[in-house]
């Protein structure tokens, strides 16, 4: 099964047309394996990216060096999947 | 035999469609589950219909065409029973099953679902495989005749949003535009999707507006607003280019070029921290709210015969 140990989803919100472009950019960085959960359309709906952990360093260099705003919403992935699966596995008991 | 079933929950493939079987046991004089067709990997693809007579027009929802959105899934189930139970009760739901039909076809993508559970938790794709490629799975949402091959569709089968090598060359998809076609009376086509708090209406090929743009935006704000009654959750309404991006091929567009006026897609809640991950404890909050918006979507479509 594909685990996702430390991997973070980031939301960006981006501030200008310019900064747009500086993630649609990103969307073509291939090296970095990015999975964009929502793509980088306007200013008006953020942006949210499932940055494995081998790249945290450098996504989260490239939006401070481009002043992107950015939080983490959520900082292990693969926590949040074990919490789910376990409640799951919980519940199937249950029921049976 | 009857199964029971914590709607708070998600659950797998299997007793999903094991449920399904309860519920038709539970009300056979309304719900009956019919094999629409088997899936890439052979799996049937089950869609539950609600019917109380015969020669009805019809409204169609799909939910969880992309297979990671487990909330639009368990909707789909809670929304099932929602329909089965209120019928007799709710006489606005009651009245509407007295004149038309609803097909209700909870997992849209049984592979994808299935891998999902036992591979990758966050695969959206089918699992056909792509002559040529490594990489598995076409968009199923870009893989319909609308456009197909236009904007926001990746021709590279290892893109999340490949399209896929033809119009409908996913069986999936084929299977429910078989369905649709041979039907012949369906007015209302409803895809359901998550995690952005969205309502649109066609087109996404194109950022032109349909002829009946100024009713669906009605319709959608209304319905919208209805949603928003129960907990305040709020979604952006329009059209899918323009709300959120141009993207070709989707199963809306086809519906409302295939004659179906009233085609809406919705994108259900987050709760701005989960995305494709929304706690269990949230589904039976998101399949409430959902159910105004559906709710007010169909009681248009029963008071406006076209």
């Amino acid at each position: 099964q594909r685990l996702f140990v430390g991997d973070q989803v980031i939301r960006i919100n981006a501030e200008s047309e310019e900064q747009i472009q500086l993630l649609q950019a990103l969307e073509t960085q291939e090296e970095w394996e990015l999975e964009f959960w929502r793509r980088p359309v306007s200013t008006g709906l953020p942006v949210d990216v499932r940055v494995p952990r081998g790249s945290l360093e450098p996504v989260r260099s490239y939006l401070l060096a481009h002043d992107l705003p950015f939080s983490v919403l959520i900082s292990n992935l693969q926590e949040l999947l074990n919490e789910e699966k376990a409640e799951m596995e919980r519940n199937q008991k249950l029921e049976l | 035999s009857t199964r029971s079933i914590n709607f708070a929950a998600y659950h797998t493939l299997d007793t999903i469609y094991s449920w399904m079987d309860s519920l038709v046991a539970q009300h056979p004089g309304l719900v009956t589950k019919e094999e629409v067709g088997r899936s890439y990997e052979g799996r049937p693809m089950y869609v539950l219909k609600f019917s109380t007579g015969s020669d009805r027009p019809a409204i169609w929802i799909d939910t969880g065409i992309h297979a990671r959105e487990w909330v639009s899934q368990a909707t789909g189930v809670w929304t099932a029973n929602k329909i089965a139970t209120d019928y007799g009760s709710d006489a606005s739901l009651t009245s509407l099953l007295n004149s038309m039909d609803l097909y209700l076809l909870i997992v849209a993508n049984p592979d994808g679902y299935v891998y999902t559970h036992t591979r990758d938790r966050m695969w959206r794709k089918t699992r056909s495989v792509n002559p040529g490629s490594a990489c598995r799975g076409v968009d199923p949402n870009r893989n319909w005749d609308a456009g197909f091959g236009g904007p926001g569709a990746s021709t590279n089968p290892c893109s999340d949003s490949y399209h896929g090598p033809a119009a409908h060359s996913e069986v999936e998809v084929k299977n429910v535009v078989d369905l649709i076609t041979s039907h012949g009376n369906f007015k209302s086509f409803i895809s359901v999707h998550a995690y952005s708090q969205l309502l649109m209406y066609p087109y996404g090929y194109s950022c032109s507006h349909v002829p009946d743009q100024p009713e669906l935006d009605s319709v959608g704000r209304a319905a919208a607003q209805k949603l928003a009654s129960l907990y305040g959750t709020s979604y952006r309404v329009g059209n899918i280019c323009n709300i959120i991006y141009p993207a070709s091929g989707g199963s809306i567009d086809w519906s409302y070029d295939a004659g179906i006026k009233y085609s809406f897609a919705l994108e259900l809640r987050d709760t701005g921290r989960y995305g494709f991950l929304l706690p269990a404890s949230q589904i039976v909050p998101t399949a409430s709210e959902t159910w105004l918006a559906l709710k007010h979507i169909m009681e248009h479509v029963r008071d406006h015969p076209y």
